[in-house]
């Protein structure tokens, strides 16, 4: 563990604790894209496939429990929570999400480290993590006022990622054994899709003004 | 370098 990755799981942690106050306490899922919640959660659920059979450390098996837990009762409270459901404008949020989910599993069965069902699911979720954002950009887009909690939670998300890479470079020159180059690549190309919504993020935080994103 | 044993990140 190094502070590149401590900072990026805590800003992750963080990221999905703001979400999670945001539909908890004023009950309401405004600017939120349900597709991306739900490409989420399966992005942890395949990911973490071996949460019981290959432990870690405790703080491991902890926090994949929390982004489990955090990213499926998201997705509960969106679809099913009598109050929260009607303020998720579902005919904003008309991402074909499914159809990105095929994709990254054909090039997860080629394109994979080991050719096995646990190798093939980890290399999935690291391809559709990378697109995940994608229906919350578009959604973003689409929605006028963006409300503070919802910027905060996608700067903070793709912020984790970012802290990741710096994770990635120093284990790079501190550990005999090196990240796997998939990982590389999809962790790249995940914090590159964040690019322009941090400058325009940036561009509202430097010059005290809403955050609005072009159409 | 050797290839990483397991996966130990989140």
């Amino acid at each position: 563990m190094n502070i590149f990755r401590l900072a990026g799981d805590m800003t992750h942690l963080f990221s999905v604790l703001v979400l999670l106050l945001k539909i908890h306490t004023i009950k309401s899922c405004a600017g939120i894209s349900l597709k991306t919640q739900e490409l989420y959660a399966i992005v942890f659920a395949t990911r973490y496939l071996d949460i019981f059979t290959n432990y870690i450390s405790l703080y491991n098996t902890i926090m994949k429990l929390i982004f489990l837990g955090s990213s499926f009762s998201i997705v509960w409270y969106m679809r099913r929570h009598k109050i929260v459901r009607r303020s998720y404008d579902k005919d904003q949020d008309t991402f074909r999400h499914y159809f990105l989910m095929l994709p990254c599993l054909i090039l997860a069965l080629i394109i994979n480290e080991k050719f096995t069902f646990r190798e093939v699911m980890w290399t999935f979720s690291l391809y559709l993590e990378a697109v995940a954002i994608l229906p919350q950009l578009v959604l973003l887009q689409r929605t006028r006022n963006i409300d503070n909690l919802t910027g905060q939670y996608v700067f903070l998300l793709g912020a984790y990622r970012a802290f990741y890479i710096l994770n990635w470079i120093y284990r790079y020159f501190t550990e005999e054994h090196f990240v796997h180059w998939i990982t590389w690549i999809s962790g790249l190309v995940q914090t590159l899709l964040y690019a322009d919504f941090f400058y325009y993020y940036f561009q509202s935080w430097k010059n005290n003004v809403k955050l609005e994103l072009p159409a | 370098k050797e290839q990483p044993l397991e996966h130990d990140e989140l």
